[in-house]
Protein backbone atom coordinates (compact mmCIF):
# COMPACT_ATOMS: atom_id res chain seq x y z
CA UNK A 1 0.00 0.00 0.00
CA UNK A 2 1.15 3.41 -1.07
CA UNK A 3 1.38 6.60 1.17
CA UNK A 4 -1.10 7.89 -0.72
CA UNK A 5 -3.72 5.32 -0.52
CA UNK A 6 -2.85 5.37 3.39
CA UNK A 7 -3.18 9.13 3.83
CA UNK A 8 -6.66 9.10 1.61
CA UNK A 9 -8.05 6.10 3.84
CA UNK A 10 -6.95 7.78 7.43
CA UNK A 11 -8.76 11.14 5.92
CA UNK A 12 -12.08 9.51 5.60
CA UNK A 13 -11.73 8.14 8.67
CA UNK A 14 -10.62 11.26 9.94
CA UNK A 15 -14.17 12.81 8.34
CA UNK A 16 -16.30 9.97 9.83
CA UNK A 17 -14.79 10.72 13.33
CA UNK A 18 -15.16 14.27 12.70
CA UNK A 19 -18.84 13.54 11.80
CA UNK A 20 -19.94 11.41 14.73
CA UNK A 21 -17.92 13.34 16.92
CA UNK A 22 -20.72 15.82 16.20
CA UNK A 23 -23.16 13.85 16.72
CA UNK A 24 -22.47 11.95 19.71
CA UNK A 25 -20.63 14.69 21.60
CA UNK A 26 -22.84 17.58 20.60
CA UNK A 27 -25.71 15.78 19.96
CA UNK A 28 -26.31 17.68 16.43
CA UNK A 29 -26.47 16.66 12.99
CA UNK A 30 -28.02 19.99 11.84
CA UNK A 31 -26.37 20.78 8.53
CA UNK A 32 -25.83 17.27 8.09
CA UNK A 33 -27.69 15.19 5.00
CA UNK A 34 -29.78 12.02 5.94
CA UNK A 35 -29.78 11.36 2.37
CA UNK A 36 -25.89 11.65 1.57
CA UNK A 37 -25.45 9.29 4.69
CA UNK A 38 -28.06 6.92 3.49
CA UNK A 39 -26.14 6.40 0.37
CA UNK A 40 -23.15 6.43 2.10
CA UNK A 41 -24.86 3.15 3.78
CA UNK A 42 -25.90 1.87 0.72
CA UNK A 43 -22.86 2.24 -0.65
CA UNK A 44 -20.59 0.51 1.52
CA UNK A 45 -23.33 -2.39 1.88
CA UNK A 46 -23.11 -2.89 -1.54
CA UNK A 47 -19.54 -2.85 -2.08
CA UNK A 48 -18.39 -4.83 1.39
CA UNK A 49 -20.58 -8.05 0.13
CA UNK A 50 -17.31 -9.10 -0.35
CA UNK A 51 -16.23 -9.16 3.40
CA UNK A 52 -17.13 -12.67 4.50
CA UNK A 53 -15.86 -14.45 1.03
CA UNK A 54 -12.71 -12.58 -0.23
CA UNK A 55 -10.06 -11.70 2.39
CA UNK A 56 -7.34 -9.43 1.29
CA UNK A 57 -6.11 -7.94 4.36
CA UNK A 58 -6.15 -7.43 8.54
CA UNK A 59 -6.43 -3.62 7.62
CA UNK A 60 -8.89 -3.92 5.06
CA UNK A 61 -11.36 -6.10 6.49
CA UNK A 62 -11.39 -3.79 9.94
CA UNK A 63 -11.23 -0.61 7.72
CA UNK A 64 -14.51 -2.24 5.97
CA UNK A 65 -16.29 -3.32 8.95
CA UNK A 66 -15.97 0.48 10.61
CA UNK A 67 -16.96 2.16 7.51
CA UNK A 68 -20.61 -0.13 7.64
CA UNK A 69 -20.53 0.29 11.30
CA UNK A 70 -20.16 3.82 11.25
CA UNK A 71 -22.60 5.09 8.34
CA UNK A 72 -24.98 3.12 9.67
CA UNK A 73 -24.54 4.36 13.32
CA UNK A 74 -25.11 7.65 11.61
CA UNK A 75 -28.27 7.05 9.59
CA UNK A 76 -29.67 5.62 13.07
CA UNK A 77 -28.60 8.60 15.20
CA UNK A 78 -30.28 10.88 12.98
CA UNK A 79 -33.50 8.74 12.46
CA UNK A 80 -33.86 7.67 16.03
CA UNK A 81 -31.85 9.49 18.35
CA UNK A 82 -34.10 11.07 20.06
CA UNK A 83 -32.32 14.41 20.90
CA UNK A 84 -30.04 14.81 17.58
CA UNK A 85 -33.00 13.76 15.11
CA UNK A 86 -35.18 17.18 16.47
CA UNK A 87 -31.90 18.86 15.08
CA UNK A 88 -32.02 17.46 11.45
CA UNK A 89 -32.99 20.07 8.74
CA UNK A 90 -35.21 18.25 6.79
CA UNK A 91 -36.83 21.09 4.78
CA UNK A 92 -33.53 21.63 3.30
CA UNK A 93 -32.13 18.65 2.58
CA UNK A 94 -34.75 17.88 -0.25
CA UNK A 95 -32.53 16.40 -2.86
CA UNK A 96 -34.47 13.35 -4.65
CA UNK A 97 -31.91 10.67 -3.71
CA UNK A 98 -34.50 7.57 -4.54
CA UNK A 99 -33.72 8.73 -8.04
CA UNK A 100 -29.85 8.31 -8.48
CA UNK A 101 -29.78 4.88 -7.11
CA UNK A 102 -31.80 3.17 -9.53
CA UNK A 103 -29.82 4.74 -12.75
CA UNK A 104 -26.58 3.92 -10.40
CA UNK A 105 -27.70 0.28 -10.61
CA UNK A 106 -28.76 -0.17 -14.41
CA UNK A 107 -25.54 1.42 -14.92
CA UNK A 108 -23.84 -1.14 -12.56
CA UNK A 109 -25.64 -4.09 -14.57
CA UNK A 110 -24.39 -2.16 -17.84
CA UNK A 111 -20.36 -1.30 -17.57
CA UNK A 112 -18.92 -3.67 -14.98
CA UNK A 113 -15.68 -5.41 -15.18
CA UNK A 114 -17.46 -8.94 -14.88
CA UNK A 115 -21.14 -9.67 -15.18
CA UNK A 116 -21.72 -11.66 -11.83
CA UNK A 117 -23.36 -10.65 -8.36
CA UNK A 118 -20.55 -8.92 -6.90
CA UNK A 119 -18.62 -7.53 -9.90
CA UNK A 120 -22.14 -5.40 -10.79
CA UNK A 121 -22.79 -4.78 -7.15
CA UNK A 122 -19.65 -3.39 -6.73
CA UNK A 123 -19.81 -1.13 -10.12
CA UNK A 124 -23.19 0.03 -8.63
CA UNK A 125 -21.51 1.08 -5.48
CA UNK A 126 -18.15 3.07 -7.29
CA UNK A 127 -21.36 4.62 -9.27
CA UNK A 128 -23.66 5.55 -6.44
CA UNK A 129 -20.47 6.71 -4.02
CA UNK A 130 -19.27 9.32 -6.83
CA UNK A 131 -23.01 11.16 -6.56
CA UNK A 132 -23.81 10.26 -2.72
CA UNK A 133 -21.94 13.60 -2.24
CA UNK A 134 -24.73 15.72 -3.81
CA UNK A 135 -27.68 16.31 -1.08
CA UNK A 136 -25.02 17.53 1.36
CA UNK A 137 -23.50 20.18 -0.78
CA UNK A 138 -27.13 21.26 -2.08
CA UNK A 139 -27.66 21.60 1.66
CA UNK A 140 -24.81 23.52 2.52
CA UNK A 141 -25.70 26.00 -0.36
CA UNK A 142 -29.17 25.97 1.87
CA UNK A 143 -27.70 26.50 4.90
CA UNK A 144 -27.38 30.22 6.46
CA UNK A 145 -25.00 28.92 9.38
CA UNK A 146 -22.33 25.78 8.53
CA UNK A 147 -20.52 25.21 11.28
CA UNK A 148 -16.60 24.50 11.28
CA UNK A 149 -17.43 20.53 11.80
CA UNK A 150 -19.68 20.01 8.83
CA UNK A 151 -17.03 21.70 6.97
CA UNK A 152 -14.28 20.12 7.97
CA UNK A 153 -16.81 16.57 7.62
CA UNK A 154 -17.03 17.82 3.95
CA UNK A 155 -13.78 19.13 3.58
CA UNK A 156 -11.70 15.52 4.72
CA UNK A 157 -14.34 13.49 2.97
CA UNK A 158 -13.06 15.54 -0.46
CA UNK A 159 -9.44 15.11 0.41
CA UNK A 160 -9.86 11.46 1.13
CA UNK A 161 -11.00 11.38 -2.57
CA UNK A 162 -8.30 13.99 -3.87
CA UNK A 163 -5.92 11.82 -2.47
CA UNK A 164 -7.14 8.16 -4.18
CA UNK A 165 -6.25 9.53 -7.62
CA UNK A 166 -3.39 10.67 -6.39
CA UNK A 167 -2.84 6.61 -5.59
CA UNK A 168 -4.22 5.58 -8.65
CA UNK A 169 -1.75 7.56 -10.50
CA UNK A 170 1.08 5.95 -8.53
CA UNK A 171 -0.23 2.27 -8.76
CA UNK A 172 -0.89 2.97 -12.46
CA UNK A 173 2.88 3.68 -13.02
CA UNK A 174 4.63 0.85 -10.23
CA UNK A 175 1.28 -1.58 -11.04
CA UNK A 176 0.99 -2.10 -14.55
CA UNK A 177 -1.52 -4.62 -14.72
CA UNK A 178 -3.51 -2.65 -12.52
CA UNK A 179 -6.06 -1.01 -14.69
CA UNK A 180 -9.71 0.10 -12.99
CA UNK A 181 -11.19 2.67 -15.45
CA UNK A 182 -14.64 2.18 -13.85
CA UNK A 183 -13.55 3.33 -10.71
CA UNK A 184 -10.78 5.82 -11.72
CA UNK A 185 -13.95 7.66 -14.45
CA UNK A 186 -16.12 8.05 -11.57
CA UNK A 187 -13.69 8.68 -9.10
CA UNK A 188 -12.91 11.87 -11.01
CA UNK A 189 -16.72 13.00 -11.74
CA UNK A 190 -16.51 12.41 -8.03
CA UNK A 191 -13.63 14.57 -7.09
CA UNK A 192 -14.58 17.17 -9.69
CA UNK A 193 -18.19 17.07 -7.80
CA UNK A 194 -15.83 19.22 -4.74
CA UNK A 195 -14.52 21.68 -6.68
CA UNK A 196 -16.51 24.40 -5.95
CA UNK A 197 -16.33 23.36 -2.69
CA UNK A 198 -12.96 23.42 -1.74
CA UNK A 199 -12.64 26.65 -3.30
CA UNK A 200 -15.17 28.40 -0.93
CA UNK A 201 -13.10 26.71 1.95
CA UNK A 202 -10.19 27.68 1.32
CA UNK A 203 -11.30 31.33 0.77
CA UNK A 204 -12.97 31.30 4.01
CA UNK A 205 -9.76 29.58 6.02
CA UNK A 206 -7.40 32.13 3.99
CA UNK A 207 -9.75 35.10 4.85
CA UNK A 208 -10.37 33.41 8.56
CA UNK A 209 -14.32 34.43 7.77
CA UNK A 210 -17.33 31.70 8.40
CA UNK A 211 -17.97 29.37 5.28
CA UNK A 212 -20.77 30.11 3.19
CA UNK A 213 -21.29 28.73 -0.20
CA UNK A 214 -23.31 30.56 -2.84
CA UNK A 215 -26.43 29.27 -4.18
CA UNK B 1 -7.81 -10.93 -17.87
CA UNK B 2 -9.25 -9.03 -14.78
CA UNK B 3 -9.40 -11.21 -11.60
CA UNK B 4 -12.48 -10.91 -9.95
CA UNK B 5 -11.13 -10.48 -6.21
CA UNK B 6 -8.33 -7.43 -7.48
CA UNK B 7 -10.53 -4.95 -5.74
CA UNK B 8 -8.01 -4.59 -2.52
CA UNK B 9 -9.21 -0.61 -2.57
CA UNK B 10 -11.86 0.73 0.53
Amino acid sequence: MNLFRLAGDMTHLVSVVVLLLKIHTIKSCAGVSLKTQELYALVFAARYLDLFVHFVSLYNTVMKLVFLASSFTIVWYMRRHKIVRRTYDKEHDTFRHHFIVLPCLVLGLLLNEKFTFREVMWAFSIYLEAVAILPQLVLLQRTRNIDNLTAQYVFFLGAYRVLYIFNWIYRYFTEPHFVHWISWIAGIVQTLLYGDFFYYYILSWKNNVKLELPA
Amino acid sequence: DQDEDDHDEL
